[in-house]
């Protein structure tokens, strides 16, 4: 069969998804606050 | 000192990132706007040569810990923004 391509990295690592996180909610808060 | 240096690493910091995070088009325009806001002496500093040239190597060989180098250039970007002046003429004398 064939073997499916590889996905997205970012969530499978734990540091990467805190930091994701942290940095969109600083986004948004950013946005919100203009 | 190294404001050209720091400039191109930065740019290709940028690029690098805004490949590996097409899923949140407003990462790198909030990346961009940090570095607008930070001090010119901090942008052309050793200090931030370091920490660019750290997370850009860093961020190449590891592209799934792309939002933790991101995060630890807006901490260095956001501890160096530029003060604001604050109008404090009009405080009262004691």
């Amino acid at each position: 069969g064939a073997v499916p391509m590889e996905e997205e990295e970012d969530d499978d690592d734990p540091e990467n998804r805190i930091a994701k996180k942290m940095l969109l909610e600083e986004i948004k808060a950013n946005l919100s606050s203009d | 000192a190294f404001q050209a240096e720091n400039e191109q690493l930065f740019a290709d910091f940028l690029a690098c990132c805004s490949q590996l995070t097409e899923e949140h088009p407003e990462v790198v325009p909030y990346l961009t706007g940090r570095h607008q806001k930070a001090s010119p002496a901090f942008l052309g500093s050793a200090e931030f040569r370091n920490v660019l040239s750290r997370c850009l190597t860093r961020v190449q060989a590891r592209h799934h810990k792309v939002y933790v180098y991101i995060n630890e250039v807006c901490t260095v970007l956001k501890a160096n923004t530029q003060r604001r002046k604050l109008a404090i003429s009009a405080v009262p004398a004691p």
